[in-house]
């Protein structure tokens, strides 16, 4: 474990926690895509199926259990809690996400560590990472008005691969096996998809104006 | 070894 690492992790946490309190607090979900809490649940899911075999540490296992719990949880409030349910932007939330699924499944079955169901899974949940925030930023594009508290889950989300990149930098650099290529290219490409939102959400906070997400 | 093929990271 590195600085870099727990500083990532504990950024990942607060976006969840962010975005707890956003549907708790304001019993709404304005703003925030069903699809792209949908695909979270289901990388977590994939790639904790070590959960039980494999124990590397308490914090590891907790922070698994707190990540699937919680992405479990957002889904469902989205999708059946009576209040909640009615703020869902349906007809802008309609990105065809099977897309994502299927191009990160087929990438997964060819470039994986193992070709065992585990690390199959496990890849798949690296490449679908990278891509399930697209549905978030087409809804906030869609919806213009830049709910303060989805803005800020999605800038901590995209905080947390950016420090995930240091870790893997410093690991390559301190470590004399470095095997985490997987991991690594997938960390840069959802980044450099964070960095394209960043670049027009400053934009927008400099000017004030709406956030102009590009077509 | 063992940790190294496991993935310790989240």
């Amino acid at each position: 474990m590195n600085i870099f690492r727990l500083a990532g992790d504990m950024t990942h946490l607060i976006s969840v926690l962010v975005l707890l309190l956003k549907i708790y607090a304001t019993k709404s979900c304005s703003g925030i895509s069903l699809k792209t809490q949908e695909l979270y649940a289901i990388v977590f899911v994939t790639r904790y199926l070590d959960l039980f075999t494999d124990f590397i540490s308490l914090y590891n296992t907790v922070m698994k259990l707190v990540f699937i719990g919680s992405s479990l949880a957002i889904v469902w409030c989205m999708r059946y809690h009576r209040v909640v349910r009615r703020s869902y932007d349906r007809e802008l939330d309609t990105f065809r996400y099977w897309i994502l699924l299927g191009v990160s499944f087929i990438l997964a079955l060819v470039l994986h560590e193992k070709f065992t169901l585990q690390e199959v899974f496990w890849a798949f949940s690296i490449y679908l990472e990278a891509v399930a925030i697209l549905p978030q930023l087409v809804l906030l594009q869609r919806s213009g008005n830049v709910d303060n508290l989805a803005g800020q889950y999605v800038f901590f989300l995209g905080a947390y691969r950016a420090f995930y990149i240091l870790n893997w930098i410093y690991r390559y650099l301190t470590e004399q096996r470095f095997t985490r290529w997987i991991s690594c290219v997938s960390g840069l490409v959802q980044t450099a998809l964070y960095a394209d939102f960043f670049y027009y959400y400053f934009i927008s906070w400099k000017n004030n104006a709406k956030l102009q997400l590009p077509a | 070894s063992k940790d190294e093929d496991t993935h310790d990271e989240l």
